[in-house]
């Protein structure tokens, strides 16, 4: 238990949740399908902004650790904005409402979606 | 990530799920945690997708992220899918997409547009398996009568697997992390094995979604990549998620 891979007797009763593996419930938000794809997001970027614009920053940071010279938090600036009109809809208008309301660059919250792909490089 | 399918001893069908993610994206040493894990955690937002003021769809998302990793369709069927590693990957897949050869696609648009659009299990699970992705990926499925859960295992092309709950040779849930079902997990990464075993020790007449988020707190199937702990039960329509943390000692992923 004290020793990689710190593999824990089953544990019981934690429910509901609390305690140190409990940092907090999660917020309900509205999506309305209804409304254009690139409105649907308006509140919850709204709310969210600050955090996702810390840790798009988190991102770029690590960008620039690989590539000190910025080459490629240029290269996705420029090439993934290209990138998200080639995206089917309603996801390219949504990533780009996404953009338009938090103030994030297009390229990068194409990257932020597409995530799962550029990762398993 | 660890999801797991189960349905207990009166037909009910349980989901739930552990979104481990932030992995070699920056080690905080001061703070013992994954920068990007971190970051990834003041947006974790449980949504509700409404047309005509009417649920759709339910899901956990990170806020800025339009695509699903773990939905519910209520009284319809539940969805998570797991990050499957393959040589022939992602990779490849954007290259393909780059070139102009876009009939695949892209995995997290492929899950919302079937929580979207599928209205049952079985329409589900063929979409899950029979779509041209772009990178490979675990789908686990849960459906709202006996019998329906299962792993769909699938490369970019083609469907490698399914694994389905078959209560006659006792398989009462189905569990994946990362790794091939008929392969041994890397043995510096196996959470496939303590999560059995908390499983099969809570047995299928204890399992609920309480006795699943115990299971999914066990250390180390709950570790320092672990963001949020998803809980779902197709047949009350209800979705809960919860922020997590994992004291030391715990393994980084």
């Amino acid at each position: 238990q004290f020793v990689p891979p710190f593999t824990e007797d089953c544990r019981s009763h934690m429910y509901p949740p609390n305690g140190p593996t409990f940092r907090g419930a999660v917020a309900w938000y509205t999506v309305d399908l209804d409304l254009p794809p690139s409105k649907r997001w308006n509140t919850l970027i709204a709310d969210k902004k600050t955090d996702l614009v810390t840790m798009i920053q988190a991102i770029r940071d690590l960008a620039d650790a690989f590539v000190p010279s910025g080459r490629l938090v240029e290269l996705v600036d420029v090439t993934l904005p290209l990138m998200a009109n080639t995206l089917p809809d309603p996801f390219s208008e949504e990533i780009k409402g996404i953009a338009a309301v938090s103030g994030i660059p297009l390229g990068e919250v194409v990257l932020f979606n597409i995530f799962y792909e550029v990762f398993t490089v | 990530c660890t999801s797991i399918v189960a349905e207990d001893d009166k037909g009910n069908l349980l989901h739930g799920r552990n979104l481990d993610f932030g992995l070699f994206m920056g080690w905080d040493v001061k703070n013992k945690s994954w920068i990007i894990s971190e970051k990834l955690k003041p947006l974790v937002v449980n949504l509700d997708f409404k047309r005509n003021n009417q649920t759709v769809f339910k899901s956990t998302n990170f806020a800025g992220y339009v695509g699903m990793l773990t939905g519910i369709k209520p009284h319809t069927f539940t969805l998570t899918m797991n990050e499957r590693f393959s040589l022939d990957g992602g990779y490849i897949g954007i290259l393909e997409w780059i070139l102009g050869q876009r009939d695949g696609m892209w995995m997290s648009f492929l899950t919302r547009s079937v929580l979207e659009n599928a209205n049952s299990y079985e329409e589900a699970k063929t979409r899950l398996a029979t779509t041209k992705l772009l990178a490979p990926a675990y789908f686990i499925l849960g459906g709202n009568q006996t019998g329906q859960g299962c792993i769909i295992t699938r490369s970019r092309t083609l469907s490698i697997d399914l694994l389905e709950i078959d209560l006659k040779l006792n398989r009462w849930y189905v569990l994946e992390t990362n790794y091939d079902h008929w392969e041994q997990p890397l043995f510096l990464d196996d959470r496939r094995t303590p999560a059995m075993k908390c499983m099969n020790q809570v047995t299928q007449k204890n399992i609920s979604l309480k006795t699943m988020y115990d299971i999914l707190s066990t250390k180390p199937v709950l570790n320092k990549l672990t963001t949020y702990t998803t809980l779902m039960q197709v047949s009350t329509g209800n979705l809960e998620s919860y922020i997590r943390d994992c004291p030391n000692p715990c393994m980084p992923w």
